[in-house]
């Protein structure tokens, strides 16, 4: 079962189309293994960006580099896995 | 086993077992209204099932709902066993589904993914796409929203077996895809479909692979403009609605385009909740609030479907 120990959910709100160019940029970098939630759309409109915790200085150091402004949306996403699987056994039971 | 429709749990998320048995309970349960109908088979060969809620007759008109098509969208799955429940339980009781299925049929895919969906439960939680073997690719998977024959290929869409919007190969490759083309076609009456994403509280129309608004934009925007009222309604949820292009991007090869471009005129997909704080791991506890106000945007779309024969 694949892990996300400590991968973190951004919400990237680019201000223009310049950074969201960038963005898309970033995301095509496949060594990054980076997962678009909600992709780059348009100025004003978050994007959402699972980062493997590996990354997650590179990506942020690169967002705060280009002031991309985002915004930690999910801490820690196997904490999440963890309780919903915590749940979905309670209620089972 | 979940063995009745009255002690299921609708509040919790359920593996596909526990989904495919609920659904032969609720056909045994209500054996007047539902039959299970099975119209494929997936990738890796599990069935592919469609719920049909009829109250007789032949050749009726139709309603299409499917959740699932992205297996880690999990409130939708979830969504659609609750409306699923919400259908036979509103026959007879509420008007507007009682009139809807006295003259129309509908069916509903609660599970369109689920060789994604079973991967989901065992081995990677945030898996989106089927699991076909890509040819030349160590990447598995397509984007089953990616590869309908309605601008397949073009904008929002990738080439490479490794993204998570890859198109497939072809148009119609996936067979969970395929198998929702034959039906369709098939039936050669189906009016509407609505097919039901998560999560960014959208209510969207074609087009999503050209920017060029729909023939019957303002017909549908208006349509669009009273279901997210309506469902505003119940918790305050906020949707936004419009094209997808418009909307949110560019995006080729989607079902509610393909639908439309094949003469179903009321194409809806919704992107249920969440606020910005779960995205695709919306707890669990957050699944009957998010069937409840969908329901009546679901129930004013199909309701104006029947009002508006065509």
């Amino acid at each position: 079962e694949k892990l996300f120990v400590g991968d973190q959910v951004l919400r990237v709100t680019a201000r223009d189309e310049e950074q969201i160019a960038l963005l898309r940029v970033l995301g095509e970098r496949t060594e990054l293994q980076l997962d678009f939630w909600r992709h780059p759309a348009r100025p004003g409109l978050p994007a959402d960006l699972q980062v493997p915790f590996p990354c997650l200085q590179e990506v942020k150091t690169f967002l705060e580099s280009n002031n991309i402004s985002y915004s930690v949306m999910i801490e820690d996403v196997q904490e999440l896995l963890d309780e919903e699987k915590k749940t979905m056994n309670k209620s089972r039971r | 086993t979940e063995r009745s429709t009255s002690t299921f749990d609708f509040a919790s998320y359920h593996t596909l077992d526990e989904i495919y048995d609920w659904l032969n309970t609720l056909v045994a349960d209500h054996p007047n209204l539902v039959s299970k109908l099975h119209i494929g088979q997936s990738y890796e060969k599990r069935p592919l099932y469609v719920l049909k809620f009829s109250t007789g007759g032949s050749n009726r008109s139709a309603i299409w709902l499917d959740t699932g098509i992205h297996s880690r969208e999990w409130i939708t799955q979830a969504t659609g066993v609750w409306t699923a429940n919400k259908i036979v339980e509103e026959y007879g009781q509420d008007p507007s589904v009682t009139a809807i299925l006295d003259s129309m049929d509908i069916f509903f895919e609660i599970i369109v993914n689920p060789d994604g969906f079973a991967f989901t439960h065992s081995s990677n939680r945030l898996w989106r796409k089927t699991r076909s073997i890509n040819a030349g690719s160590p990447c598995v998977g397509v984007d089953p929203n990616r590869n309908w024959d309605a601008g397949f290929g073009g904008a929002g869409s990738s080439s490479n077996p490794c993204s998570e919007t890859y198109r497939g190969p072809y148009a119609h490759s996936e067979s969970e895809v395929k198998s929702i083309v034959d039906f369709i076609c098939g039936h050669g009456s189906v009016k509407s479909i609505i097919s039901i994403h998560s999560y960014s509280q959208m209510l969207l129309y074609p087009y999503g692979y050209k920017t060029v608004p729909a023939p019957n934009h303002q017909e549908l925007n208006e349509v669009a403009k009273k279901a997210v009222s309506d469902l505003a309604a119940v918790y305050g949820t906020k949707y936004t609605y419009g094209s997808i292009a418009d909307t949110i991007y560019m995006a080729g090869g989607t079902s509610v385009d393909w639908a439309y471009d094949n003469g179903v005129k009321y194409s809806f997909t919704f992107e249920l909740r969440d606020t910005g704080r779960y995205g695709f791991l919306l707890p669990s506890s957050q699944i009957i609030p998010t069937a409840t106000e969908t329901w009546p945007a679901l129930l004013d779309i199909m309701v104006h479907v029947l009002e508006h024969p065509y």
